[in-house]
């Protein structure tokens, strides 16, 4: 908008899941977001076949943070060919858990009175992230500390916004709050903190070259497993 | 305004990361 008003947490695009072809003409296509404090797999279906389509039914393999239906899939049937129906799927996170390859990989079953349909999809981090990830200041720096150094990786985020405050804001509307700022040289740092749904908090530092739109991401987090796709959530965010 | 100390730690922390 250009108004530097940011609201809600970012929601990419919808991309197709299940193409007609795999789907004896079932289309599906989707994205996640998070609203109000919920997680949602917001969801497009599309009838590309000659006959009725009915009988739909979700669930979902076990996955590395326990994602599962919060609610049955409501879907309007009998969806006639050509016609298409958007549905929104809440999502809890008490499923059973199972470490991914990768982390946040998810592996669906969709059911409809033709067939069953599995397919797979990965899911941005940043859906997870809690409303209360602000980490009070003193529980910060003790964090910072305790965590070996070997636990920090480091990454570049290119096309970061211009300004610290944009950067914040952004990240504030997707669970990641700035818990300090400071100029040093110059330099933009941002001291960061977010938790997932799981309870792992994550420490960052994220630091401004003045003049340039590339930005050095470090996170701390004593699940250094997850950084490579906090990371990744981060950039989504920030582009 | 209380100085807890925590301005000057997290300042600290800035330092010691653009000069290690």
């Amino acid at each position: 908008s250009g108004t530097g008003i940011v609201t809600g947490s970012y929601v990419a695009p919808k991309t197709v899941w299940l193409h007609a072809m795999k789907g004896k003409g079932l289309e599906i296509s989707g994205t996640f977001a998070r609203r109000s404090g919920a997680t949602f797999m917001d969801l497009h279906f599309t009838n590309r076949a000659l006959q009725v389509m009915s009988d739909f039914a979700i669930q979902f393999n076990r996955n590395s943070f326990g994602l599962a239906p919060a609610a049955p899939l409501q879907i309007p049937t009998p969806l006639a060919p050509n016609q298409s129906t958007e549905v929104s799927l809440p999502l809890n996170t008490i499923g059973s858990v199972m470490k991914m390859e990768p982390l946040n990989n998810l592996q669906v079953a969709v059911k409809n009175n033709i067939d069953v349909f599995y397919f797979s999809v990965v899911y941005p981090l940043h859906i997870l992230f809690v409303e209360d990830g602000k980490m009070e200041r003193q529980m910060f720096l003790a964090t910072w500390k305790d965590i070996p150094n070997e636990n920090e990786a480091q990454f570049q985020i290119r096309d970061c916004p211009p300004s610290a405050d944009a950067v914040s804001n952004k990240l504030q509307a997707s669970n990641i709050f700035t818990v300090a700022r400071r100029t040093v040289e110059g330099q933009d740092m941002l001291y960061q903190s977010l938790k997932l749904t799981n309870g792992i908090w994550v420490l960052a530092e994220l630091r401004m070259q003045p003049g340039s739109p590339s930005c050095t991401l470090s996170l701390r987090c004593r699940a250094p497993e997850v950084s490579q796709f906090i990371f990744q959530a981060y950039e989504m965010v920030l582009k | 305004e209380l100085d807890d100390g925590l301005d000057e730690a997290f300042s600290r922390l800035a330092e010691s990361r653009t000069n290690p």
